[in-house]
């Protein structure tokens, strides 16, 4: 609002101006040269006087380069390569007058300067999408503002050292941007916004190049909101096409963290299971099957392979997001805590199925509140290997009960309703993954209340939240496989007399055929 | 339990303009400089052509095993991407040179008695710098004449 | 079931990093060499 007269002429001037000059042969290798004569008339405009006037310019920039590519984009028979070509003529130039400025505003050593400079002209940039997006609708289109997100980060980026010593405020800059361009906040731009978040570069240098993983939170942040977004197109199976390509290109990006980056989704996966549907199963196999690469898994289909002995199995893993803020409210957790320890008050396990239905999920149609079960179960289990190790054993089917902590399970199991009762053991098969105290501690849980289960519903529900994550399709994580395998192996757990393994021909051929490919 | 939910007014909104960004989907080469030279043309070859580049494709040892008039090509028409830096280090190890003044490529037969500023002894790489510069494909042939 | 991840176009065993060549989520091949930007030394930018 309120432009002052004569602002809009003189900044298209100016942008043409630019432009033609970034393109001329003399404009020199990086149009360096260019760049401080174009200054030089940016300041005899008095464009570079306010702040206020700065902000203007580039806002007015951004709107006229968004409109020629409206424009382009609309006119009949032409080329997809063509009206690239011409969008991306004005916007690749406005993106290098961006960088010069962000580089050479203040003097060399004056890092605040830049990235003021640069917050503001991303915040513009985000302002003029967001009002893009809401004024146009469907009728959004996302290139003006991808080409210039990506190109920006791209040059920003380069191997120079003035950009090296602002690279991570650099990085902070874009991971705001994308949070606040998050696709429950612009589904229109959500494709780009993918697409930003994969590209080589973002990766590598969020995941890869940033000293110590200091890239890691952001990006773990970014993943949350796409999950979160996903989430209730995915609970309903039947995927249309947009969402269907949504899912399918987030599967590729996370097959490239598991092959590239899985020590990022082994700190990860507990804030990522906490965001992704239930129903999500090969989804939430992906990133549960990361291990660290260091790390040997032993074949999970050895004969009497020994799980107790291999020297992982005792080691704690690293978990980032705090979960225990999670168990909430707080006289809730010191009730939780006061039962493990002293079992009391006895009153707790009782209130325990109404502690857990408060505040379910919005619009979600749950009973439940999935992240408190999610971080009631974590914290109870750590907690239980923190007390096995205080008494100098190590976890077995032996150690684990009696004690409070299986109390609280076998309660849960017991008296929860079939929804809550899935939840609570999806919680417990969220921790099986590769040999740490966690896997172990879970996984000696789960065959404890399928062997103490006092009636069938429960040990035929135990089978199908694990049988439903060996039957779809790989990757399949270890700590789910070898409780698989031990539940349907050892007779202990008679897994084979159990009613419901019979219950139907093709029921009993798909365990004899899962059975088969696990023994 | 956790079977189907009906979305829900935010959900739906999300969904419509979801399939409208679907029917313009970012393409890959928005996020990488224009190529003035080369722009991408995907044709669909049929499916019993290789879709795929063969394995190692991106590795200096692939590019050693091009001819030296594919490489030259690469080098000049995919400039500043990892085709041209990868042709360039195949150049090298077939013992051509960068003449940077030049901005050509030239072998040398012997280590030359003396360097002049603008020639070396060698075999240059001649070609029709006006076809070139036009970027007419037709045309555009090499020619290696031995300079003494 | 899920799908094959292994026909998502990415080579899944891979010695190499993926995300270098990793041309879009919506890509069914990674990039080829002339795809990626490169700083190449400034001479040989001849155009």
């Amino acid at each position: 609002f309120d432009d002052p007269p004569g602002l809009h002429e003189k900044t298209e001037n100016l942008l043409i101006e630019w432009v033609n000059m970034y393109h001329s042969p003399q404009a020199g290798r990086d149009r360096t040269k260019a760049f401080f004569s174009f200054v030089q008339y940016m300041h005899q405009q008095g464009i570079l006087k306010t702040d206020d006037l700065i902000s203007r310019f580039f806002r007015l920039c951004t709107e006229m380069c968004v409109d020629l590519c409206y424009r382009a984009l609309v006119e009949q028979n032409q080329s997809p390569t063509l009206i690239r070509a011409k969008c991306f003529h004005t916007l690749d130039a406005f993106v290098r007058l961006i960088a010069l400025l962000v580089k050479h505003s203040g003097d060399s050593g004056n890092t605040v300067t830049k990235i003021n400079l640069l917050n503001k002209i991303l915040g513009i940039i985000t302002g003029v999408l967001m009002q893009d997006h809401e004024v146009r609708g469907t009728e959004f289109q996302q290139l003006p503002y991808h080409r210039l997100f990506i190109m920006l980060f791209i040059e920003l980026n380069a191997p120079e050292p003035i950009l090296e010593s602002i690279n991570m405020q650099v990085l902070i800059a874009f991971c705001s941007v994308f949070m606040f361009l998050r696709p429950a906040k612009a589904p229109g731009f959500a494709y780009a916004w993918l697409e930003l978040l994969s590209h080589r570069v973002f990766i590598g240098r969020l995941l890869a190049l940033t000293p110590q993983q200091r890239g890691w939170g952001m990006y773990a942040q970014l993943l949350i909101n796409l999950f979160r977004f996903l989430s209730p197109f995915l609970r309903n199976a039947e995927l249309q096409k947009p969402t269907h390509l949504l899912y399918k290109g987030t599967l590729r990006v996370l097959l490239v963290l598991l092959h590239d980056f899985p020590e990022f989704l082994c700190d990860y996966y507990y804030a990522f299971c906490d965001v992704v549907p239930p129903n999500c199963i090969q989804m939430r196999n992906l990133i549960l099957s990361a291990f660290p690469r260091k790390m040997r898994l032993p074949d999970p289909f050895t004969a009497n392979l020994k799980v107790d002995s291999l020297p992982d199995i005792t080691v704690e893993p690293r978990i980032l997001p705090n979960y225990v803020q999670m168990i909430q409210p707080a006289s809730f957790k010191k009730d939780l805590d006061s039962y493990l320890q002293t079992r009391a008050p006895i009153t707790f396990l009782s209130e325990l199925r109404s502690s857990l239905q408060q505040n379910p999920e919005p619009n979600s149609h749950l009973h439940y509140n999935i992240p408190l079960i999610n971080a009631l179960v974590l914290y109870v289990g750590t907690q239980a290997i923190s007390s096995i190790q205080a008494k100098g054993q190590v976890t077995s089917m032996g150690t684990i009960a009696p004690s409070s902590h299986v109390d609280i399970f076998q309660y849960l199991a017991v008296n929860l309703d079939t929804e809550g009762r899935y939840l609570v053991l999806t919680a417990i098969a969220n921790q099986l993954r590769y040999p740490n105290s966690h896997t172990h501690y879970f996984s000696c849980c789960m065959l404890y209340l399928f062997a103490q289960a006092n009636n069938e519903q429960i040990q035929e529900q135990i089978t199908r939240v694990l049988l439903e994550r060996v039957i779809v399709n790989r990757p399949h994580p270890w700590g789910l496989l070898i409780t698989f395998i031990e539940m349907i192996k050892n007779p202990t757990y008679k897994f084979w007399n159990h009613e419901f393994v019979h219950c139907a021909p093709e029921v009993e051929k798909m365990m004899e055929g899962v059975a088969q490919s696990c023994l | 339990p956790l079977g189907p939910v009906p979305l829900v007014k935010d959900h739906l909104y999300q969904l419509t303009m979801l399939d409208a960004a679907y029917q313009h989907l970012p393409h890959p080469s928005d996020s990488e400089r224009l190529r003035h030279y080369l722009p991408r043309c995907p044709f669909p070859t049929p499916s019993y052509y290789y879709q795929l580049p063969p394995p190692h494709a991106d590795s200096v040892d692939f590019f050693t095993r091009l001819s030296t008039e594919t490489l030259f090509f690469i080098f000049y028409y995919m400039e500043g991407t990892k085709a041209q830096y990868l042709a360039a280090k195949a150049l090298k190890k077939q013992s051509w040179r960068f003449h940077t003044k030049y901005m050509m490529w030239f072998q040398r037969h012997e280590e030359p008695k003396t360097i002049t500023e603008d020639f070396e002894q060698g075999t240059y790489l001649f070609f029709d710098y006006e076809k070139w510069g036009q970027r007419k494909k037709e045309g555009f042939t090499f020619e290696y004449r031995y300079l003494e | 079931p899920g799908i094959d991840l292994t026909t998502l176009g990415l080579n899944l065993n891979s010695p190499e990093n993926l995300y270098s060549t990793f041309q879009s989520p919506w890509a069914e091949a990674p990039c080829r060499p002339q795809d990626i930007d490169f700083h190449v030394p400034a001479e040989y930018i001849t155009n």
